[in-house]
């Protein structure tokens, strides 16, 4: 679902 | 593109007064600091999520002093009653940014 396979950058998810 | 910025100037002074009180660091506020503040608007995560994927511009998991008030801008307006757009409409992107 992220691309780039790092973890998400938003605090909301 | 050259459209005014829909964050008036006299919302960009009250964005980013709140902005300061909030501790950033290096002109850049984490999502830590940022998550309560949306929170407090009694939004739901999920719309919160979304104001803040359409405010991070540059993915970073911080924002500066133009994406917060994106954010704030965008929090504003779903209190109001406005949906919170699916992607970020050419006027609300800051002219530092486009």
């Amino acid at each position: 679902q992220y691309p780039g396979g790092g973890s998400s950058t938003n605090p909301f998810l | 593109v050259d459209l005014p910025w829909v964050v008036k100037p006299e919302e960009k002074i009250k964005f980013d007064s709140i902005f300061d009180s909030l501790g950033p660091v290096g002109g850049m506020l984490t999502g830590d600091k940022v998550k309560p503040v949306l929170l407090n608007s009694k939004l739901t995560v999920d719309i919160l999520g979304r104001v803040w994927e359409l405010s991070d511009l540059d993915r970073d998991g911080m924002l500066d002093k133009d994406e917060f008030s994106v954010a704030m801008y965008l929090v504003y307006r779903a209190l109001e009653g406005e949906p919170v757009p699916m992607s970020l409409p050419p006027p609300l992107v800051p002219p530092s940014k486009r």
